[in-house]
């Protein structure tokens, strides 16, 4: 079945912070991610990639009004668990293509990103889910990168939130 | 609101392939997503996570049935890109929980890697949307994941695929 882009969704409320060079073994996201949970801080995108010589780097994305917080929370427990360093962003923002069936259908992805090449717009992350192809972009850019993947997939005005 | 954690999803019909090193400019992921698109390779989970020096590595999931073809339409893009080495991995499994409002529960990830980082059990790989937390794993592990998540979070025998 083809997908069904219902919307563009976008936010810049977004801070991502990144503890580098994790080591690959069963146990250490828990110690990342329970200090968090047990604080209240309320985590949206969770990202590790393929480990490289036993480590990988676990990035994650909070509001811009916790990002303080989560990093005093997660600098010392990467010190505590010998991970690399820790780093935060907060002028990033978020934006994605919605809609069912997404996942499944070749080409939506590739055309998503060829919209935000052609628009000169660099890609600072990707996530995706079976409704969702979501890309983390300057924060500067998240208005173009939204009105740049409306037009990419012939949507109107509205946008999903 | 408090999730509500629906079920237990797996699969381990899952391939990974990843392109390390591709460079951190706009039109790399378009170049490496377009020709799959263009062979109609079914992409599942798509993950980049916080460049390094410039550079940062690019994972995408394929069936297991696509892999070969995926790595053979791959392999020379990254080398006309720049990009460092393509691997691959079959020998992988996704297993995660589904349910609403799961991103916006502070808690829910750190218990699903904790029943993981209890039973053993190592986590190659975490993505997450607004109501699923994928989690790749051994192909051997898939089973044990899945029934350690729903114990963690009190499901019953049933589960959503
Ligand atoms: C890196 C981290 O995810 C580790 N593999 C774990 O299972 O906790
Ligand atoms: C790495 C890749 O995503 C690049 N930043 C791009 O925009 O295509």
């Amino acid at each position: 079945s083809v997908a069904l882009v219902r919307g563009v969704a976008h936010d810049t409320d977004v801070a991502r912070i990144t503890v580098r060079a994790v080591r690959d073994r069963p146990g250490l996201a828990h110690g990342i991610f329970q200090p968090l949970a047990d604080h209240g801080i309320n985590i949206d995108v969770i990202v590790q990639n393929l480990s490289e010589a036993g480590t990988t780097d676990i990035s994650f994305t909070v509001s811009k009004a916790d990002m303080a917080a989560a990093v005093d929370l997660v600098r010392p427990i990467a010190a505590e668990i010998g991970a690399g360093d820790v780093s935060a962003d907060a002028s990033l923002g978020k934006v994605g293509i919605v809609g069912v069936g997404i996942q499944s259908t070749p080409g939506i992805a590739a055309r998503a990103f060829g919209a935000l090449a052609e628009a000169g717009i660099n890609i600072l992350g990707i996530t995706t889910s079976e409704i969702r192809i979501t890309c983390l972009v300057a924060e500067a850019e998240v208005e173009h990168a939204a009105r740049t993947l409306h037009t990419a997939f012939g949507l109107d005005a509205d946008s999903a939130q």
